[in-house]
């Protein structure tokens, strides 16, 4: 009865919190690795 | 024991715009930064291809072995990501320094001839990104203060 | 109303030049130069002058952003944002105004005063909130979320990037968002309900509010939030009709919620039973993973290990935060006066006969019952009775429980009360088997005496019925359930398997039999 909760496309087992790549309410998985904001130096700003 | 409570007409109406809204779901676009280089629907590639990122591939272990070319790709293309950051850590320890002014990795080609408290002087290599390649730059003043 | 003559084309005109700038100078992630120059026309041109004018400027802006989604599907003959178009001039006009109201929090006032960047902050947010509720009403099933949904969460983007001047407004920036989707909640825009969700359960906003922010000083926002978000779905989800729309909704809460049992279990283990009031009494699985949280920090023993001691346990010396003003919640005052009064003195003799009539709000099958207030009653009681045999130097057992007007009250919520009553009675006992605590160790304490020392199996089989549909429903189960149900069922001091309800057809011992051996 219910959903399967292991089948919503999250790594319950993860060791690191899943928060950082959460794909949010809508996705299937996690968000793509690219779209993760990352504090780089502003003078990496490039384009 | 509980049994069902009728929805009222306010839930039906609620229902109703809530049926009309799962038409159009927002998509994860719809949360991200614009990214220029990066396409949202990305190039359906044969399935014998790699379809995800390899599991270590954001290791410094893993940037280490690439090219300077994807290096170089990496940190112009994958802007304010983890991977520009990796490719940066990853040039500068195979002696790349980043040039802010420029906007430009160098690398020295030989001893500087001019070593001072503000600046050294001598041949370096760059990466010409429009010509993409190394190319070599005589007699080029690297201030310290362009030094990221 | 009233816009003075000019004033519109005007704003549209410079907010043309503006996206236009956005896009050729700097970078998405850095517009410094451009703004330079555009804050120049933008006061040349008079839109700084007053605060009125600055807001009908905004609103133009977001109207522009608004109106450009709906040409464009009337252009593209859709009635879905799907095609990309769309989507990409809408994303681009959006982030430029984004870009710019950053720009202008950051830039308004001088640093010493944060004042008048939370006052535009939340002008704008307003503006957006209003306009959005106005384009709902209007367009009614032709709503389209969209531009609001970006609007909202690129601003909360960046304004959240490490920078000095936000960063002295942090608490602000999320304070503002909180209210204004607080007020924005699905019972009040239903028809921005996924994209509500999208943006409290966006990663960033998740990052801010629960983990970032010191001492979880937003934890009673984003409670507030999801307790919106459950008020909206519990007439849906009290049903079980999960038409496509409410189980695309629901699946995409558990997905939030699995996040934060995962990333920040005591944020659930606090407001618990916040969530329990909201979250329908039918509504068995969400229940059970909120109450499955336990605090990051304790080591959960093996619920299955036998001849487990509970009560020998260091922590159910421990209660568990409770972060609601449960006595507060009992009302009338006079009602909570008179359970004061007998919890002490067992006066008034009437109290008892007349609790039933405290409890029932309506004569109506289904809500006959004021289920948080029997939430909070039974909480009360309980934590009353722990501490009143504390006083007395006992812990609670089977036999310091028993015989006290605590234990009167229970009793006879559990006799006096019909089936609907009795139901959510033994569902507010079972809420509270969570993790090892002095409430869980406590609360199946009671439950197992109540099922031991009813005269009538009617009572026997419900609290029976109450602990298996907890348990028969897919993981997680909470620890607190496990342990007591194998207690139950293990302990022949109960006599559980010599129950004409155990044996009443056999598809039911299967269950049973099925349910054993896996606790077992």
């Amino acid at each position: 009865l219910g959903f399967d909760l292991t089948a919503l496309g999250l790594n319950l087992n993860a060791t690191d919190s899943l928060y950082p790549s959460f794909g949010g309410p809508w996705g299937e998985g996690p968000v793509r690795a690219e779209d993760v904001e990352f504090p780089v130096p502003q003078e990496y700003n490039i384009s | 024991p509980l049994g069902p409570v009728p929805l009222q007409k306010e839930h039906q109406l609620q229902f109703q715009m809530m049926e009309a809204a799962h038409q159009h779901l927002p998509v994860s676009a719809d949360s991200e930064r614009m990214r220029q280089f990066l396409p949202r629907n990305p190039y359906p590639t044969p399935l014998y291809y790699p379809q995800h990122p390899l599991s270590n591939s954001d290791t410094f272990e893993f940037f280490n072995r690439l090219s300077i070319e994807t290096l170089f790709f990496i940190f112009y293309y994958l802007e304010g990501t983890k991977a520009q950051y990796l490719a940066a850590k990853v040039l500068k320890k195979q002696s790349w320094r980043f040039h802010t002014k420029y906007m430009m990795w160098f690398q020295r080609h030989e001893e500087p001839k001019v070593i001072n408290e503000e600046y050294e002087q001598g041949t370096y290599v760059y990466f010409d990104i429009e010509k993409w390649g190394q190319r070599k730059k005589d007699g080029f003043v690297f201030e310290y203060r362009y030094l990221e | 109303f009233d816009d003075s003559q000019g004033l519109v084309e005007k704003s549209e005109m410079l907010f043309r030049e503006w996206i236009r700038l956005y896009v050729t100078q700097g970078s998405p992630r850095d517009s410094n130069k451009a703004f330079a120059s555009f804050i120049h026309d933008l006061n040349a041109s008079g839109i700084l002058k007053s605060d009125d004018i600055i807001t009908r400027f905004f609103r133009v802006c977001i109207q522009f952003c608004v109106s450009q989604v709906y040409q464009g599907l009337q252009a593209a003959k859709a009635s879905l944002p799907s095609t990309p178009l769309v989507r990409t001039k809408c994303y681009q006009s959006v982030d430029a105004l984004v870009r710019l109201v950053a720009l202008l929090i950051r830039h308004i006032g001088d640093n010493s005063t944060t004042q008048p960047k939370i006052n535009l902050l939340n002008k704008f947010l307003g503006i957006v909130a209003g306009l959005l509720i106005q384009d709902h009403d209007i367009q009614k099933q032709d709503f389209q979320q969209l531009p609001f949904h970006r609007l909202f969460i690129m601003l909360f983007q960046d304004l959240n990037q490490s920078d000095p001047v936000f960063d002295t407004i942090g608490t602000q920036i999320l304070a503002g968002f909180s209210n204004i989707l607080h007020i924005l909640s699905p019972l009040k825009v239903s028809g921005f309900v996924y994209a509500w969700l999208e943006i409290i359960g966006n990663r960033t906003f998740i990052a801010r509010m629960l983990a970032l922010a010191a001492d979880h000083k937003c934890w009673a926002m984003y409670c507030q939030l999801l307790l919106d978000l459950f008020k909206f779905l519990q007439p849906y989800l009290r049903n079980a009709d999960l038409a496509k729309p409410v189980a695309t909704l629901y699946r995409g809460t558990l997905r939030v919620l699995l996040v934060i049992l995962h990333d920040f279990p005591d944020f659930l283990c606090d407001y618990c039973y916040h969530f329990l009031d909201a979250i329908p009494p039918n509504c068995i699985q969400m229940r059970n993973l909120v109450l499955s949280a336990f605090p990051r920090n304790m080591r959960l023993p093996d619920p299955f290990t036998a001849n487990l001691k509970f009560e020998m346990l260091a922590d159910t010396a421990v209660a568990p935060r409770v972060l609601l003003n449960v006595g507060g919640m009992i009302q009338p005052a006079k009602f909570k006066a008179d359970l004061e009064s007998y919890l002490r003195t067992r006066a008034p003799v009437t109290f008892l006969s007349e609790l039933r009539t405290n409890l029932q709000v309506s004569n109506e099958h289904g809500t006959r019952y004021n289920i948080p207030l029997l939430n909070a009653l039974v909480l009360f009681v309980g934590t009353q009775h722990i501490n009143a045999i504390r006083t007395r130097g006992q812990t609670p057992s089977m036999s310091t429980i028993a015989h006290t007007s605590h234990m009167d009250i229970f009793q006879n919520l559990a006799v006096d009360l019909d089936t609907e009553g009795r139901y959510l009675f033994l569902n507010a006992l079972a809420n509270q088997l969570r993790y090892p605590s002095s409430h869980t160790h406590y609360f199946s304490l009671v439950i197992l005496y109540l099922f031991a020392h009813s005269n009538t199996e009617v009572v026997q089989e419900q609290i029976t019925r109450v602990l298996l549909e907890r348990l028969v429903v897919n993981r997680p189960h909470p620890w607190g359930l496990l342990v007591t149900f194998i207690e139950l069922i293990k302990n022949g001091a109960y006599k559980f398997w010599a129950h004409e309800f155990v044996h009443c057809a056999p598809e039911v011992i299967k269950l049973f039999e099925s349910v054993a051996r896996s606790c077992m």
